[in-house]
């Protein structure tokens, strides 16, 4: 029989967050040319057991949280990035040299249970 | 935030945060494909960031480099018609050594393509400089001319392939002593208009912009296995 987990209200389980750099913030405008700032998100919620089968979890993660059901002492399974995506920056070193890069994942697209 | 900054400026590849004085001007090449990178991110169509279509050859980082030379002045131009000799350098330092070079592409810029600034047919020559320059001499002594070419007047950006010169300058540091670019006027016969030389020649010393374009490949982001697949 399926165990009693403790119910989650939808906003605190695992899910991804919006959290946009602004280059500026960090005072990084005055080298970094463009973008001036990118939509980076963050992953953030609990992973209760009742939700591993959904949250594009991991099977570790399910059997993880089975066990924390199980004994508490063992943590939960925790709230990860799933899909990340790169940006692309231009900026200019002390040289003044011009450069172009790519940063592989920098931007959250999904978030899992893992 | 400091200690997190330092971490996040060595993640980009750089050693310190740079404080440019100014912003270099970004050719519209390297606009070009920041744009598209960043559309085919918003679509989040797939990306081969170890490939630059646009300029269609293998590469993950493209810079930049502005040329760091100076004009020379020597009372015996080798021809009396010499407009403009200048050294051109640009430091490959921030190219480590595990990236490898897919381009080289020199720029110059004679100034806007107007028919307004209507001159006089150019003879442009780049030489290489193979020898450090000898106290008192005041033109370095030129190694391999490798560009020998008419140029008419106004004539926007010229381009030239410099991937073997850079390459070597790569490998071997104490190699990049530079170029050396010089200018003469072919005269005015064919356009019959009176041409002053020393006008016509500090406006192209004002007028000329120098720079090299570089793409490497990082085998650690790029392994050729994954080149070869493609």
């Amino acid at each position: 029989a399926a165990i009693p987990a403790p119910y989650a209200s939808c906003k605190n389980l695992c899910h991804r967050h919006q959290l946009f750099i602004n280059f500026r913030d960090l005072g990084w405008h005055k080298w970094i040319i463009a973008p001036k700032g990118f939509m980076a998100n963050y992953c953030h919620g609990d992973c209760p057991f009742s939700m591993t089968t959904s949250l594009n979890s991991s099977n570790y993660a399910f059997m993880q949280a089975l066990m924390h059901v199980v004994d508490p002492a063992i943590p939960q399974a925790v709230c990860i990035p799933t899909k990340l995506s790169p940006i692309s920056m231009l900026y200019q070193d002390n040289d003044d040299n011009v450069i172009l890069r790519h940063y592989e994942d920098m931007v959250v697209d999904e978030c899992g249970c893992g | 935030l400091q200690f997190r900054e330092h971490v996040f400026i060595q993640f980009l590849g750089l050693d310190k945060v740079p404080s440019p004085q100014k912003f270099q001007p970004v050719p519209y090449i390297m606009k070009k494909i920041f744009q598209d990178q960043e559309a085919a991110a918003t679509t989040g169509a797939s990306q081969d960031l170890c490939y630059v279509k646009e300029l269609g050859v293998p590469g993950s980082v493209l810079r930049l480099l502005p040329d760091q030379g100076f004009f020379l002045y020597s009372e015996n131009f080798s021809q009396a018609s010499s407009c403009l000799q200048k050294l051109l350098y640009f430091n490959l330092s921030a190219i480590k050594d595990k990236e490898q070079l897919t381009m080289a592409r020199l720029g110059l810029d004679l100034g806007p393509n107007t028919y307004y600034n209507l001159g006089p047919e150019l003879e442009l020559a780049l030489s290489l400089v193979q020898e450090p320059p000898v106290w008192g001499r005041f033109i370095p002594k030129p190694g391999k001319m490798f560009v020998l070419q008419s140029v008419p007047w106004p004539q926007g950006v010229l381009y030239f392939n410099l991937l073997d010169v850079a390459k070597d300058w790569h490998d071997n540091h104490q190699k990049n002593l530079g170029l050396l670019l010089e200018m003469l006027v072919k005269g005015d016969r064919d356009t019959g208009v009176n041409f002053q030389l020393e006008d016509i020649c500090a406006r192209l010393r004002r007028s000329l912009h120098a720079s090299l374009l570089l793409v490497t490949l990082n085998p650690e982001q790029c392994p050729t296995s994954s080149r070869k697949r493609r």
